[in-house]
């Protein structure tokens, strides 16, 4: 896709980065010429100049990009830019909020989906603690996910000798062993040692199990 | 748990609070009153002070905690409390960097886990741009994960009749429907309009479905 970032913050310029990685065409746009002439080796292009200005945006071709990302903390200058960018029918929008004052104006002027990473990760890390050693933890509902958990103390068990489902009503989906996925594995099948079992759960429930694998 | 939290921006203040809601006695620290002020009535306790002092850290208890987390995006101040954290022999340390080259000295200082949440929700969303209309991706393995993917364009139909599995050599692990989940759901239950499926795959092959059902 062709992707337009506004704003080489640390958010903006992982992001630029990450995003060339997976093959799109990033032109990134910063005020500080110091940002841009770090990154210009590394994506599509990188553009010195005022985000906020139309006049620039249109300049850098912002009204032919699939996807823009305006990644930057002051309020004023993002909402703006949002504001410009979905006038200039750019199709997606994203923007990055650094309160939640912040998200909620982004949303009333567009923005089709807000990001506030700061926030984002301190819930994600909040929950793994949770559930210190699970692995990682995918929210679905609230309070309600799929973890990767190390099967490690079940070795050599059947996933029904291990009854999660009446124990803590939890379902495994899946086991993680070694570069294989065995989806949706039988009851019958046995755990190995350095298993991962991917489990669907209420999060407490999962910080149990966790818990009591311990 | 007994938390520490060491700086009080964004990824700090919203750790100490979603810790406490999750039920852990959190302690922040920062030298900013107005920041101490704000949080103090949210959590079990805020202290303003320095934290790179190690009497500082003695005072307000380190050693008793479980949990230690560093938020701050100076190398110096981060790297010194970590250090301090280490030798007050505080069982677990997290801690916060602000580029790769920080997150190297934390780790060679003794950081348990080394967080960097921009980057870390910039490389989350750079793949979620992959398959843009998913709602979310948890990678289990290297390009095998699973994605939230609205069902909008299947409605009415069975999980059979959309062979997932024979056409993309994926599987639905479950149904988010309002705030339900069917788990492992038959293969003659039908798709509702609002449902979202949660699919496992292969990314490429996730990111045909979600374009396939634009
Ligand atoms: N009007 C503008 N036009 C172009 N670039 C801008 C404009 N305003 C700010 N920037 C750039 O946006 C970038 C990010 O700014 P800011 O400091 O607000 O980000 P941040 O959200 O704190 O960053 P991080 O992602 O590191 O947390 C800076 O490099 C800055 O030069
Ligand atoms: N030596 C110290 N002792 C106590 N608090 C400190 C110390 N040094 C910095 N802080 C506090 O740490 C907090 C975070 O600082 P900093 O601006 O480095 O964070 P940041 O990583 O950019 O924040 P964000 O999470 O918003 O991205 C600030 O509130 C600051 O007052």
């Amino acid at each position: 896709m062709h992707i337009l970032v506004a704003g080489l913050g640390r958010f903006g310029r992982n992001l630029a980065i990450n995003l060339t990685r997976l093959g799109h065409d990033v032109i990134a746009i910063d005020q500080d010429q110091g940002e841009v002439q770090d990154i210009a080796p590394d994506i599509e292009s990188a553009v010195t100049g005022d985000a906020t200005d139309e006049d620039v945006l249109l300049e850098i071709g912002a009204p032919d990009v699939q996807l823009a990302i305006v990644a930057m903390a002051e309020v004023e200058a993002s909402v703006l830019i949002t504001t410009h960018l979905k006038n200039l029918k750019v199709p997606m929008v994203f923007a990055k909020a650094s309160s939640d004052v912040h998200r909620t104006i982004l949303e009333r002027v567009g923005a089709d989906r807000v990001i506030f990473p700061e926030q984002e990760m301190a819930v994600r890390l909040a929950q793994s603690v949770e559930a210190p050693r699970a692995m990682d933890y995918f929210e679905l509902l609230p309070h309600l996910g799929i973890a990767q958990i190390p099967a490690a103390a079940y070795a050599g068990r059947t996933l029904a000798s291990m009854d999660l489902r009446g124990r803590y009503n939890a379902a495994v989906l899946a086991i993680k062993r070694g570069n294989e996925l065995v989806v949706m594995p039988e009851l019958t099948d046995r755990v190995q040692d350095d298993d991962v079992l991917v489990v669907v759960g209420r999060d407490d429930q999962l910080a149990e199990i966790v818990d009591a694998s311990a």
